[in-house]
């Protein structure tokens, strides 16, 4: 499988829609402190099913959506969609370079639902769809803010866990 | 599937120590599972000595070395085992600008083995020279992100201003 | 010692609130003791809100704006009560350059006033900069380590070899 | 008091005599991953009185000595001067402007010994000494590295005990 984009709105300060192409090879995030580097980060684990609102800095789910700025209202929805591209076997089957679109809403108050191409989806069908690919919003395939000594750091079996989610 | 297990750790094992070596000009690391325990379920132990020190505990390292040997690790897996995306957000921030160097030009060679795509958060310019692409994250309007595409000129000129 | 404390806390609290201005450009901090329990060992609730944004979890918070935030509260420690010494170990490791400035201004700033000495590590130039004296650590023979006086110049220097 | 200048003799990578003068105002330290910088940390801690090898990266207190390179052999003595200057009122009284310095030795297998002015004292005289000064090994006056985001990151009771250590 290959994940190919990330559309955000209303997630954090990313309060309008926002796009972000993952071509091939490195494409490097930059800009000031605060602007929302770690923001875009947060919206790949959190579409990639992290379930956890402390895996994003959060209190409750609910503080992912954009909360209000000095000059814009807070707002009641967020959305994350991954773009993903075959081969995928399952749950759902794509040929090699065929794609689709996984979504996350969460609407304030009522928690979060998951569409693939428009259709309503469980959390564990997303979950399967990419677990084989290794990248699930809990892996080493995320290293957060801070987290890279913990590989050294962390005891033999923290540190086992912490490596195999990448593999 | 303890055989295959048994035989993806021992590919990540031979990267880890070519890579830790590369990394550090020299020395040597070891990774291995804990001896008592199934290899299901056993943990993994690390040893690392950078070049002309002596080996200790891997706990006295410096943040640097940490940095390094975790980074060397985790592209070891990448190699044995390709995934479709790694997201490194400021792995860098330890790293004095030699081992930036070093790091940035690991990261480009297993992108192109591996096939695995990259998103790197960074403030380093010099990681932001190795990089084939470069978005800008700005708050021209207080507290609302914008992403934008741009130049390795203007990314250095972004992070110097706020 | 009841009153003492409390004298303490709002000598603190009212440095924290203007030194987070001072550094965050705008916007404003709260520190106060959690309300329903004795203030001599109640904890202390930490509000911060950077300027144009709205109030949330301090967890919210950038890792630079985080540790901005630290430096304020710690800074307002000194200004309230001086220490004789204060080492801060790559504290602005996650800072961009517009932060590390204001960040370093605030730092000769309270030495100034507070007559505290700091020993102050870091990899950043704009930070040796404005230090009065530097010390360079090398290990020109592998693993033994080796203290020198040393030059701005020779200091970023060192910074970029290895 | 005043601390004024820190010498370290077969502690961690600084096997070699070594000596670090505090003056007034700021004194950066500087130099690559690895070189000693955290290390000269460490020993300033120790000297104050950290009890905890963790403290210290360590996994038990004799790490803390030199243990060789490719071309030195390990040492089986660790010690760390402190140089102070008073006022101080007890348990030592020192004058204004009057100095001392606390002297803390490890060896190896034996534990630490602690002097003052070469006169044996016991921990605790060296801790009632600093205490006053707010400059305990676990204050917040020393923030060690990756430890500044704690003061945010913490529980109100962790920050609490965090920052009291400084005041
Ligand atoms: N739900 C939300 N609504 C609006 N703003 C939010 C929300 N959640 C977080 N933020 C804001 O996002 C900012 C943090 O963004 P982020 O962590 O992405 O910064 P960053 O670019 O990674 O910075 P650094 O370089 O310091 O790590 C905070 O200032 C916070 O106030
Ligand atoms: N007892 C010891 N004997 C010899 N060397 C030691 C001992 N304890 C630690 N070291 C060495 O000291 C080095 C770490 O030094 P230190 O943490 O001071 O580096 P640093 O200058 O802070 O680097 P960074 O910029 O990466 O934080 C390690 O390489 C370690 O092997
Ligand atoms: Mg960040
Ligand atoms: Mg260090």
């Amino acid at each position: 499988v290959q994940l190919t984009r990330l559309r955000l709105r209303g997630f954090k300060s990313f309060c309008d829609p926002t796009e972000l192409e993952i071509a091939p090879g490195t494409t490097g995030i930059v800009g000031p402190n605060g602007c929302g580097k770690s923001n875009l980060v947060d919206a790949l684990r959190w579409v990639m099913g992290e379930g956890s609102p402390k895996g994003l800095r959060g209190a409750e789910m609910d503080d992912v959506i954009f909360a209000g700025s000095a000059a814009r209202p807070p707002l009641d929805v967020a959305e994350v969609a991954l773009g993903v591209q075959g081969p995928v076997e399952g749950p759902l089957v794509l040929a090699p370079g065929e794609r689709a679109e996984i979504l996350r809403r969460i609407v304030r108050g009522q928690g979060s639902t998951w569409r693939i191409d428009g259709r309503d989806v469980r959390q564990r069908d997303v979950h399967h769809l990419l677990a084989d690919a290794a990248a699930g919003a809990r892996g080493a395939s995320i290293v957060g803010q801070g987290q890279i000594a913990l590989v050294v750091d962390s005891r033999p079996d923290e540190r086992r866990r912490l490596l195999e989610e990448a593999a | 599937a303890r055989e295959r297990l048994l035989a993806v750790l021992a590919a990540v094992e031979g990267h880890f120590r070519r890579l830790f070596v590369q990394l550090f000009g020299g020395g040597r690391a070891h990774l291995r599972l804990a001896e008592s325990d199934d290899p299901l379920t056993a943990g993994l132990e690390l040893e690392a000595q950078p070049p002309g020190k002596r080996l200790a505990h891997v706990s006295l390292l410096s943040g640097g070395e940490k940095s390094l040997a975790g980074l060397a690790l985790l592209m070891a897996f990448f190699l044995a085992r390709p995934a479709p995306l790694c997201v490194l957000d400021e792995v860098d921030a330890a790293l004095d600008d030699a081992n930036v160097d070093r790091f940035t030009a690991l990261l480009a060679e297993t992108a192109r083995v591996s096939g695995t795509r990259f998103l790197v958060v960074t403030h380093h310019p010099l990681t932001m020279a190795r990089m084939d692409r470069l978005y800008g994250v700005t708050m021209a309007e207080r507290g609302v992100s914008k992403l934008v595409s741009v130049e390795l000129a203007e990314a250095v000129e972004l992070r110097a201003t706020a």
